[in-house]
């Protein structure tokens, strides 16, 4: 199961559609302070399914839409697509390519879709739960998490080897 | 359920002294244990460097370096246990020197075979050693955009973003 | 007391907003104050930050490159107001990118005409703005020693450590 | 009050006999990843007072000795010695150049020296009340104080506000 593409459109400083392709085997993600990078990290957290505000270094949800600057109104809407490609079938469905996608409406409406079907977040869940990709699974690793193995916040190690297991 | 655990964590442990010693050199040691191997779901885990010549000590006493290095053993260490499709590195590299770095780059290669990684960072060395290179920008302020970028075309970046 | 915490406390404000738009850019502004102005002693202090065209908003939501040099902005401007003889910086620099590496090192140029700096840093660039470079390695394993390194021999430090 | 040089001999892994000298206004500190280079910093900072082993990155105080290797023995002392310039007299005594020393050794005795004349702990640190140069003050920036001013941890900035006040 590859990563394909991810979409990113009002969410956080990605006031404009972004498209970004990962194809190949490791893709390097650089640019100034402040410019998004790890914004483009917390968008893929968020549409899979991360729920946790600190996570995603917001004070509330509500915070993750493009909040506008002095030329661009705010955002109505945020909307993440991560696409992948099925081909082995690591997940459990027929399809070759699986579209993950997660909206948040500025009335604090949600949705999500997988392949453009409404579904609800623990569709999402399910769908990854035995290949280690959760939003909070170890394949996700922020420097923070590096820093959570090192405090061992709550004994995270142990919670990450229990996630393996 | 404990059983399960503790397999899972004799065969981390075990992965985890392979790949300590590959990230520092021969002769360094590790290890892994349970805190409370009576209550195992719920005892801490505790990790023991024992870099060559020096005496064992635990991660506290260890540099910046050498304890981001150690938490990224770990890391893969979990990742031979149970492969994760994909990885995503957010400046994990910012302590490490440049012996280091050539280390991280390295062991991100291999397992890249079976793993997809994306690595945010500022380093150059790591820079020169990913497949594809995606440059973020503010063209307008407090507009992300993204491109990609030609790793020998990097400087220009920055001028984009005044 | 009360006054005189106020009156550092107000004149430290003004140098933060000017130092801060010094390292962030024109029309880069920010402010500091007191989350409880009626118990200024135990009142903990906020730091805001509004880059220009952006949204005003707390330390928490900006970048991690960004939180740094916001920090340095008021370090800084608490030696305007009473300055350090000395001032150690231990890899401050690992999360800047070079555009703010390059300002970090003018900062401490400019202000070293007046207190001395010691700046433990793994960066080329911050490497090449020192006057004196110190290497520290271990020729025998778990012994460091030192030496004046000239900055363009700096990689045969690698090779004495192994 | 300038720096001028610091003397290192037992401390952490410092086995031999260091001395650095600190001549010029920006003085570089480059090298692998535990070779010592933060060794030095809680070397300076434990000389002019330092007390908190959590601070040092010690579990306990006798954890600051050089504990051996397969080559060599544990030290049985470690001692730190700072030398100021005081040509502008802004430390409260005559000479123009004052050497702090700070030993400890095994058996858990601990000396304190201003220019070679036994004192205390509490001598030490009013020499340097009025620099704004304490073993916590500001004056002392590892990363983790950058960090300290970032998570406002215990009012840390007010901290720092009050002492420069
Ligand atoms: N809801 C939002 N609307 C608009 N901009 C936002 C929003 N949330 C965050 N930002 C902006 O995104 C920028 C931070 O992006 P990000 O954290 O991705 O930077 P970065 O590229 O990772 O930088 P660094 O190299 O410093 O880590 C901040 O300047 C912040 O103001
Ligand atoms: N009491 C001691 N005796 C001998 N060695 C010690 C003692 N205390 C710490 N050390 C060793 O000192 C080394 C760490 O040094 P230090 O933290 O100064 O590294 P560093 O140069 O700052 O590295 P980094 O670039 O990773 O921050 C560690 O390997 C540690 O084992
Ligand atoms: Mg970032
Ligand atoms: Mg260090």
């Amino acid at each position: 199961m590859r990563l394909s593409s991810i979409y990113i459109k009002g969410f956080k400083s990605f006031y404009k559609e972004t498209n970004i392709n990962f194809n190949e085997r490791v893709t390097g993600v650089v640019g100034p302070n402040g410019s998004g990078k790890s914004n483009i990290v917390d968008a893929i957290r968020w549409v899979l399914g991360e729920q946790k505000t600190t996570e995603l270094r917001l004070d509330s949800m509500s915070d993750l839409l493009f909040n506008g600057t002095s030329k661009r109104k705010k955002s109505s809407m945020a909307q993440v697509t991560l696409t992948f490609d099925n081909t082995k079938n690591l997940l459990p469905t027929e399809y070759n390519t699986v579209a993950i996608s997660r909206v948040l409406y500025r009335s604090g409406e949600s949705e999500y879709r997988i392949n453009d079907v409404a579904c609800r977040l623990k569709d999402v869940r399910s769908l990854f739960i035995d290949t280690g990709i959760g939003s909070d699974s170890y394949a996700i690793i922020a420097l923070n998490m590096v820093e959570d193995i090192l405090a061992d916040n709550n004994g995270s190690r142990r919670m990450m080897v229990e996630q393996a297991s | 359920a404990t059983t399960r655990f503790l397999t899972a964590f004799e065969e981390i442990r075990e992965h985890f002294k392979t790949v300590f010693t590959t990230l520092f050199k021969e002769g360094d040691t590790c290890d892994l244990f349970l805190e409370e191997e009576d209550r195992p779901l719920d005892s801490k885990i505790k990790i023991v460097a024992k870099p060559k010549g020096k005496r064992p000590k635990s991660l506290s006493q260890l540099s910046g370096g050498e304890k981001t290095l150690t938490a990224i053993a770990l890391l893969f260490s979990l990742y031979l246990y149970k492969p994760a499709p994909f990885c995503i590195f957010d400046e994990v590299d910012a302590p490490l020197d440049d012996a280091n770095i050539s280390k991280f780059n390295n062991i991100i290669r291999e397992f890249s075979k079976n793993s997809q990684f994306i690595v945010v960072t500022h380093n150059k060395a790591t820079m020169a050693a990913v497949d594809v290179l995606y440059g973020v920008f503010m063209q307008e302020l407090g507009v992300s955009e993204v491109a990609q970028v030609d790793f020998r075309n990097y400087e220009n970046l920055h001028t984009v973003d005044r």
